[in-house]
């Protein structure tokens, strides 16, 4: 599970 | 940013200006499933709530396009230009889509709060939104050109994504499965009509599917 980041993409 | 999400998101941008432009100078929405497009404002909405943590000024401006662009085209089809929509061949059970969407993302998800959750269920209802436009392009049998036009500025911006998703695994070691996973399956969907548009209408022939 990638640690939870903010989703830069749209 | 590299240049596959760039193109990516100009095609998904010129897929939404086309569809607008077809409907605003045709002043109809022949053909158009106002189901899909409904669930894309559905996606837009639910994956944007995050609009207030500003990323970039072109994350927030693209932003606010699709979210205006998509509830827009729902208004055209819905309301200004209702009498021209094809409720009979626009039959597709959306409900079987936006349900199980949102129950995938109760339980498969990266962070088990609201706005993560809701992040989830427009990934996932994404990768499904376009299937009532794809059913009722079958069902009729057929599709206006500017129509599989969209379609296809609209399949290639995923396909484009899912080759950011490559460059980004190979440059930043950044990856978000739940996002691959769906976008492949988004893609994939459309195949069909990938290989249709490629063989028959960029040689000039009308869009005829198998009936």
């Amino acid at each position: 599970d990638s640690e939870h980041e903010i989703h830069d993409e749209l | 940013m590299n240049i596959f999400r760039l193109v990516g998101d100009l095609s998904h941008l010129l897929a939404i200006i086309i569809l607008l432009l077809k409907i605003w100078k045709t002043r109809s929405c022949a053909g158009i499933s106002g189901k899909s497009q409904i669930l894309f404002a559905i996606v837009y909405t639910s994956r944007y709530l995050d609009l207030p943590n500003f990323v970039s000024m072109y994350n927030t401006l693209m932003k606010i396009v699709f979210i205006a662009a998509s509830y827009a085209t729902v208004y055209l089809i819905y309301m200004k230009f209702k009498a021209t929509y094809d409720h009979n061949h626009d039959t597709f059970r959306v409900e079987f889509l936006v349900l199980p969407s949102f129950v995938l993302a109760l339980l498969i998800n990266h962070d088990f709060t609201v706005l993560e959750v809701l992040w989830t269920f427009s990934i996932y209802m994404e990768s499904v939104a376009i299937l009532p436009q794809l059913f009722m392009v079958s069902k009729t049998g057929e599709a206006e050109s500017i129509t599989s036009h969209y379609l296809f500025a609209l399949g290639s911006y995923r396909a484009l994504y899912i080759l950011n998703w490559i460059y980004r695994y190979t440059t930043e070691d950044h990856y978000d499965l739940i996002a691959i996973v769906a976008g492949i399956v988004q893609t994939v969907l459309y195949c069909d009509f990938f290989y249709l548009y490629i063989t028959k209408v960029l040689k000039g022939k009308k869009l005829q599917l198998p009936a």
